[in-house]
């Protein structure tokens, strides 16, 4: 009783393309949790593709541990049976939930999201995330496409939703009940939660509900200021934004393999795409963070949110990530400490998720604004940061050589940043 | 506390070859050969690409592919590897 709850947010290939990091995009959600957060200037993953990264902040191992480096390894198979953040929180008493693509989905984490180790019911998936791959992006002459490009009427899609829609909405719901069951007298009902929601956007394809588009005119868009190619990049060093080229729209742009480049126009029309993919996901924080903080519950639940890895967006003539290139490993992170902590920045109650809605009120940018470290911080830090944050037992430093010890980490408990931060 | 913190992160990619292939990208573990190490500090990024083993996961450090340099105060944006630059030989022995 009385154990702050933990929301954490994993967003698909976010780079820090965010208003509270100074970026032109439009994310007044985010923005506002960063108001009443610190913000992680200095933040970089561990490998710039999704199961390694994923396997690896999770475990708070380094890949080399995971022995994750693709999309197919189970970690518990290749590197050892090692305690991920969620399942230590269940061992101590949470109930846990995971909705979305928090772990990679499919064989990188046993073909079920790591249940019921890490999870204490199945992993939630949207049912539209079966239409990733399908021909559901509509071309000028009426037919149906592949596409990169992807801006879509929600209420043409199969089942008239999109799988981050169907994300937030089964989540608001969870947290409603979350908030019913405590109020209850039921003392089975009264754990603390640990909810794990992984959004899939701004990942390929760039499909999301074509409104966001509008908010940024492709006039308004600007080249990356270093599109070229450097001479002196090694051969080995260079990606070659394969899950670009396999999309209908850009194989039949017919580029040069490897080194492209990219046709300006669609240099641009993947940053717009890009962008209005991230403000249709800050949307759907927003609807999550409102329903926490309706729930009553936001003064009690420490949230952390992160990208799994960046993404490139025409800059070195690179699009997407699979490089080492900072703007692949950079990423956001935002850790709010509720007023409820200790450790809370606040003195009073202040913690307000209002839902910022782009097309009823324009937002102003809040860079500058909240709390900011610039230490140098990596993903693999954060298991150990939110043990420390809701007051579990910490989590020793691993050895040079952890394969058979199942809970220790890699990383570094972030708490003696936040610490002076909340003093001050 | 930010001035008693680590000094750099860490990263790392596979690659199936030295020339980039259809699989670059996501190559599937048995084909990785290659290991791109790379860190960041305050005024560098430097990666080094080495031989790997995936039946150990170590790499093979006398096996060095290439290497990158990044000068962060000249060059924010790493449009410039300055590895092989003669000035920047001591910076790298001192990083490595």
């Amino acid at each position: 009783e009385g154990r702050p709850n933990v929301l954490f947010l994993v967003v698909d290939d976010l780079r820090p393309e965010l208003g509270c990091y100074g970026s032109p995009v439009i994310t007044p959600n985010i923005d506002q949790l960063a108001i009443q957060s610190i913000r992680f200037t200095n933040a970089h993953a561990q490998q710039a593709l999704c199961a390694p990264s994923r396997a690896s902040f999770l475990t708070s191992r380094r890949p080399d541990t995971t022995k994750v480096y693709d999309l197919d390894t189970y970690w518990r198979n290749a590197g050892g049976n090692f305690t991920t953040l969620p399942q230590y929180f269940k061992e101590n008493g949470y109930f846990t939930a995971s909705m979305g693509k928090v772990f990679h989905n499919g064989t990188a984490s046993n073909e079920t999201d790591d249940y019921p180790y890490s999870w204490s019911v199945p992993a939630y998936h949207p049912s539209t995330t079966k239409y990733k791959r399908k021909k559901v992006c509509l071309s000028p002459d009426g037919t149906r496409h592949e596409y990169l490009l992807c801006p879509v009427d929600v209420s043409q899609q199969p089942e008239g939703t999109l799988p981050d829609i169907q994300l937030a909405d089964n989540a608001i719901s969870m947290i409603r009940n979350m908030s019913s069951g405590l109020k209850s007298t039921n003392a089975s009902s009264h754990l603390p939660f640990f909810l794990g929601l992984g959004f899939y956007k701004p990942h390929v394809p760039f499909k999301f509900p074509k409104e966001f588009l509008s908010l940024y005119p492709i006039e308004t868009i600007k080249m990356a200021t270093n599109k070229n190619l450097p001479a002196s990049l090694p051969d080995v060093a260079f990606e070659t934004y394969s899950s670009l080229r396999e999309r209908e729209d850009i194989a039949a742009l017919n580029l040069s393999f490897p080194y492209g480049p990219m046709p300006d126009k669609y240099h641009l029309l993947i940053r717009q795409h890009y962008y209005a993919a991230v403000s249709y996901v800050d949307a759907m924080i927003g609807r999550v963070l409102n329903a926490l903080e309706q729930s009553s519950l936001a003064d009690n639940t420490i949230i952390v949110l992160i990208g799994d890895h960046g993404w490139q967006l025409g800059e070195h003539s690179e699009f997407a990530k699979f490089s080492n290139y900072a703007l692949a490993t950079r990423v956001p992170l935002l850790i709010h400490v509720p007023p409820l902590l200790k450790t809370s920045f606040y003195q009073k109650k202040l913690t307000t998720f209002h839902f910022q809605d782009v097309f009823q009120n324009m937002p102003q940018q809040t860079e500058g604004s909240g709390k900011v470290s610039n230490a140098f911080v990596e993903l693999v830090d954060i298991f150990p940061t939110i043990v420390d944050l809701a007051g579990l037992p910490s989590v020793s430093e691993c050895p040079s050589v952890s394969h058979e010890i199942q809970l220790c980490t890699e990383g570094t408990s972030l708490l003696p940043l936040i610490k002076p931060v909340s003093a001050g | 506390a930010e001035s008693m913190w680590k000094n750099c992160t860490f990263s790392q990619y596979p690659r199936p070859d030295i020339q980039p292939k259809n699989n670059t990208d996501v190559p599937k573990l048995k084909d990785i050969r290659i290991m791109g190490y790379t860190l960041q500090t305050k005024y560098y990024r430097f990666a080094e690409w080495l031989g790997f083993d995936t039946n150990t996961s170590k790499p093979d450090w006398s096996n060095v592919y290439a290497r990158e340099l990044y000068d962060l105060e000249k060059d924010v944006e790493e449009n410039n590897n300055v590895a092989d630059e003669p000035q920047y030989q001591l910076i790298i022995k001192n990083l490595t």
